[in-house]
């Protein structure tokens, strides 16, 4: 859909301008972390898609997980939002902004905000114990 | 900025690029990214042209919808809209159901969907030339870019970047926005 100048945007397509396939993300804001909502499954595919979830994690659950948690942490410091791991409307506004389809990370490595040296994100990065 | 991994990079400094026969696209399109080009090329010793060879083409344009074969499908209106490769692959792709403008103050329209094509353009061929993404907001190669928006002129996070895979353009005085505004209004030199 070419428009060479915005007098030539049809008023039809204004009147029925269909939304962004994000837009559901919205619903998700103020989700809290241990908790399980409806459609985290699909926000983690998002930052899978994106690089912020490794690709070899598969079947997620709609947990607000760990992964999930670290996710929005890089995210955050990405994007210069407030770092905080939770689903805030800061984040959430942000996350369903239209992008470039390239990923942030490529095999967990970024020149991002998130991957230069001495940044203060290091002491946020999740835990594991065996189990 | 960043690269990408082991800094890959054209060998060349002349490259040419080709849009997709299929999408038969309109001269203004095509002036669209030949703008685009040159916001690049007035900071770099690199310059494009473009050729009607798909199979000699360094750099290959093209517009599609959905699944279009390379594993990162297009999802429609907004979401994603367009995605590029490094060097020296050369394909840049866009969402075919965007609602591209070409002109105008896109700000300024009604359609709150509507995409200012020479940002994304400008954007994505900085993924050509071997640019990641950018933390810096003011960058082109910032993320993401809301509808409405209009971001064409490069930053200098982006000209640092890029001066870093390339050098710089002997011509290039420090200002590319300016040069790139002094083409458009016809004020500028000509000498190209």
């Amino acid at each position: 859909h070419f428009f060479p100048n915005l007098t030539s945007i049809p008023e039809e397509l204004l009147k029925n301008a269909t939304g962004n396939p994000w837009d559901f993300f919205q619903q998700l804001a103020g989700c809290h972390a241990g908790e399980k909502y409806d459609g985290l499954a699909k926000l983690k595919h998002y930052f899978q898609y994106f690089g912020y979830i490794p690709n070899s994690l598969s079947n997620f659950t709609d947990d607000f997980d760990d992964y999930l948690e670290s996710a929005l942490r890089t995210y955050q410091q990405n994007f210069n939002l407030n770092v905080t791991g939770e689903l805030d409307d800061q984040t959430v506004n942000h996350v369903v902004r239209p992008r470039c389809g390239n990923p942030d990370i490529i095999n967990g490595s970024t020149s991002m905000n998130s991957g230069k040296t001495n940044n203060t994100s290091s002491s946020h990065h999740f835990h594991t114990v065996s189990h | 900025y960043s690269f990408f991994t082991g800094q890959p990079r054209w060998r060349k400094q002349a490259l040419t690029y080709v849009f997709s026969p299929e999408n038969q696209l309109s001269d203004e399109v095509k002036a669209v990214f030949s703008r685009a080009f040159d916001r690049w090329s007035t900071v770099i010793p690199l310059n494009f042209s473009q050729t009607d060879s798909v199979y000699t083409a360094d750099i290959r344009i093209a517009f599609f919808s959905g699944d279009h074969g390379d594993g990162e499908p297009f999802d429609g209106v907004l979401g994603t809209l367009a995605h590029a490769f490094s060097p020296q692959n050369g394909r840049l792709h866009l969402d075919d159901d965007e609602h591209w403008v070409m002109t105008g103050d896109v700000r300024t329209s009604k359609l709150t969907s509507a995409v200012d094509l020479e940002s994304v353009a400008v954007h994505e061929i900085g993924h050509l030339l071997g640019l990641g993404h950018s933390s810096v907001e003011e960058s082109i190669m910032y993320p993401s870019i809301s509808s409405r928006t209009r971001k064409v002129e490069l930053a200098t996070d982006d000209i640092e970047g890029i001066q870093t895979l390339y050098g710089s353009n002997p011509n290039f005085n420090g200002s590319s926005a300016q040069s790139v505004q002094e083409r458009e209004t016809g004020s500028g030199s000509g000498s190209g």
